[in-house]
C-alpha cells in the first residue's frame, strides 16, 4: 500500500538523480579553483628563487641542550659567529650547537643576542597563493625590509621574497626589538624554517 | 598556517647553512 508508493518514489527520485542530474554517491565533488587560484600548470613554469641547501637529517633521538650547557656554549666566537648549525630533525629545521650535537630551539631566548631572531610572519595576503607560486616553503630566503613611514606601526618591518615581492610583515612584537638593528645598518635576511 | 622565519645577518645566516 503506501509503503510500496513511497519506496516507488524513491526509487524514481533517486534514477532521475543518477541518470538526469549526473548525481552520484560514489563519485567525489570536483574541487572548485577560484579565479584568484594560481594557473594549474604554473608549477614548471616558475623560476624559483634560490634556496638554501637541504640540511642533512639527524638521527632520531637527539637531545636539547640543556639549559646549564646553552649558557656556557651559546656565545658568539671572534667573528662574531655564533656555534650553531641549521639542521632537518624529524621533518623541522632547528639549530644545532656544533661542540655537543645538542638541539637548540628556534625560540630560544638565547638568540637575539648571538644575532638570531625567529619571527612568525603575519599579514601574509594569499598564503595559498605565494605558496603555489614557490615563494613561501621550508628552506625559501627571504629580506626584511624596514617601512619608517607605516602609518600603522613605526617600526614596521617587511617581509620580501628574493624577487622583491611583499610575502608579509614581520610580527610587532618583534618589529619593535628588530627594527633598531635595521635601521642602525645592519642587514638582515630571513629564512623560512617552518611552512605548516 | 603559521610561518616561522629564522632571521640574521647575511653572513650570521650562511654561517648556520654551513654543511
Amino acid at each position: 500500500g503506501p509503503f510500496a508508493i513511497v519506496l516507488a518514489c524513491v526509487l524514481a527520485i533517486t534514477a532521475w538523480l543518477t541518470r538526469v542530474a549526473g548525481y552520484s554517491a560514489a563519485e567525489p565533488a570536483i574541487p572548485q579553483r577560484r579565479a584568484t587560484d594560481a594557473p594549474a600548470r604554473a608549477w614548471n613554469q616558475l623560476t624559483l628563487p634560490p634556496q638554501w641547501p637541504a640540511p642533512p637529517c639527524l638521527s632520531i633521538g637527539r637531545d636539547r641542550l640543556s639549559i646549564t650547557d646553552a649558557n656556557r656554549l651559546l656565545v658568539a666566537d671572534a667573528q662574531g659567529l655564533p656555534p650553531l648549525r641549521v639542521q632537518e630533525h624529524g621533518g623541522v629545521l632547528w639549530l644545532v650547537e656544533v661542540t655537543s650535537g645538542k638541539l637548540v630551539g628556534i625560540g630560544d631566548a638565547r638568540l637575539p643576542a648571538l644575532g638570531i631572531w625567529s619571527i612568525w610572519l603575519r599579514a601574509v595576503d594569499s598564503r595559498t597563493i605565494l605558496a603555489r607560486e614557490g615563494l613561501l616553503h621550508s628552506g625559501a630566503a627571504l629580506r626584511l625590509v624596514r617601512q619608517p613611514r607605516n602609518a600603522a606601526d613605526s617600526n614596521a618591518i617587511a617581509v620580501h621574497s628574493v624577487t622583491g615581492r611583499l610575502v608579509g610583515y614581520v610580527s610587532p612584537r618583534i618589529a619593535a626589538g628588530l627594527a633598531a638593528v635595521l635601521d642602525a645598518g645592519t642587514s638582515i635576511d630571513a629564512v623560512v624554517v617552518s611552512f605548516s | 598556517g603559521l610561518i616561522t622565519l629564522l632571521a640574521a645577518s647575511p653572513q650570521t645566516l650562511s654561517h648556520l647553512f654551513e654543511p
